[in-house]
């Protein structure tokens, strides 16, 4: 039975996509087979892995709109032992096609039932914001992983996101937990991150992991080249930082 | 009559927020009235200038919904000459309510054209979407900016972004024009940046302004403060650059 995480954050540009795409290839390296779900219209996550939008016939659109199709025709292999489930525009037409449409929270959670014997791992990528789209991947997952740049303004969002999943622990999905905060970009040299660093792990405790993904021109450029760091820069420290979060999550599953 | 200004990208964490509170604090600078709006439901512009949520009654939530309200009563006056209309969290309903009313695409711009004869500028603060509230801001706009991180995952949604503009242009708004393109948090050193510099000019020609935002944590260090740079350190670069592009757009009108 897979492990299902989201990776949710709602302010734009914090390292969603990114973290979605390394810890996938992380765990994939590790042997485990997993599933990579884009919820975002955006469409990063295959860019990320260089499949762009002509390829993808099939995608999470189609699954959310029409229960009858059969989820496994739309996992593309991405890399040994990891597949995609691929968005594009079309997705951003769902929020409102969906709201109509009766168990519209529940429709993520009902794909992902059915393809969770063939994996190890599920772990979705959301987009920037709270709509239905992000209420679904919060129905479908067990767990939630928060990227977090170290700045004000992204730091004044976290409150929020903690009602929001609060909201759907006790309306949809009971055993919604957080697994972690994972501050990502992160640059030590000015006050500013260290000091917001420090408040969010004066104001959230145990929930931030005890490591940071540090900013790095080398995330762009492994974009450009449809590779997630671990493969464009196998000893890269960020890509390190990524195993060690494949890690920290697989041993939890031995604890829980 | 106000000229409306959409700062518009999907792409999150871009420098949206940022460029609508700078921009808007250095037209005001220059004497010309102006009114931001917030159309995102994070509520960032309004924390920028050091509002938060619970001051904020009247927001831009309840003059979508309810068209009969009085749009004056919800400016709310931040700097001498610059007003703003805040947004919160239920604007996040706002898209699924305003998906089922009619005239849905234009009710922000019957709401800009009840106050256009009040101010100089309207400035439009989009969400990390191309949603409905999105549509609602190219529809009121006359002109858009668009902030661009010069990183791959950045640069590869613009297309769509054109896609949407162009589609709005032949549907709800024929005057719409784009502004321009401004780079934003810009890092000279990487090869990386410089290239996507490069290809933006070459795929956007002219309508790359020619001058960029460097990257400075003095931006996030403001937004602590609850000011925008051009007050937290006027002298800083940044703050010139968003003088620059206040005086060029000023410039524009007088060509037009
Ligand atoms: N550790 C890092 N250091 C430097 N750049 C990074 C790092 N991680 C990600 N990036 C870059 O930052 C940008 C934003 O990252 P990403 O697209 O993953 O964020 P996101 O939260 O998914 O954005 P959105 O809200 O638009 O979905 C991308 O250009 C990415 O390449
Ligand atoms: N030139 C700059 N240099 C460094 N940091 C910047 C710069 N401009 C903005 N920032 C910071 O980058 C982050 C993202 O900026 P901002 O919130 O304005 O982007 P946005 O596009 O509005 O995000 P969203 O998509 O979530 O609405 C903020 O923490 C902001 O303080
Ligand atoms: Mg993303
Ligand atoms: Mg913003």
């Amino acid at each position: 039975m897979a492990r299902t995480i989201a990776v949710v954050n709602q302010k734009g540009g914090v390292g969603k996509t990114t973290t979605v795409a390394n810890l996938g290839a992380a765990l994939a390296e590790r042997g485990l087979s997993t599933l990579l779900i884009d919820l975002d219209p955006q469409g990063s996550l295959g860019s990320v892995f260089g499949l762009e939008d002509a390829a993808t016939s099939l995608t999470i659109y189609h699954l959310l709109i029409d229960p009858e199709r059969d989820p496994g025709a739309a996992c593309v292999s991405v890399r040994p032992r990891l597949d995609l489930i691929p968005a594009n525009i079309h997705l951003a037409a769902a929020e409102l096609e969906l709201a109509r449409l009766p168990e519209r929270e529940y429709r993520l959670r009902r794909i992902v039932q059915r393809l969770a014997d063939r994996y190890a791992f599920v772990i979705i990528d959301c987009g920037p914001s709270l709509g239905l789209l992000t209420i679904n991947a919060l129905t479908a997952a067990d767990e939630i992983i928060i990227p977090l740049l170290c700045e004000f303004l992204a730091l004044r969002g976290i409150g929020t996101l903690f009602e929001t999943i609060a909201r759907v622990r006790r309306t949809f999905n009971p055993q919604l937990q957080v697994r972690g905060i994972l501050p990502v970009m992160y640059d030590p040299r000015p006050a500013h991150t260290r000091q917001i660093l420090a408040e969010t792990q004066a104001l959230f405790g145990e929930y931030v992991f005890p490591f940071t993904v540090r900013r790095s021109i080398r995330f762009a450029e492994a974009a450009v080249a449809g590779m997630p760091i671990l493969e464009y820069m196998p000893h890269h420290p960020g890509a390190q930082v990524y195993r060690t979060l494949a890690e920290v999550i697989v041993h939890d599953q031995q604890e829980a």
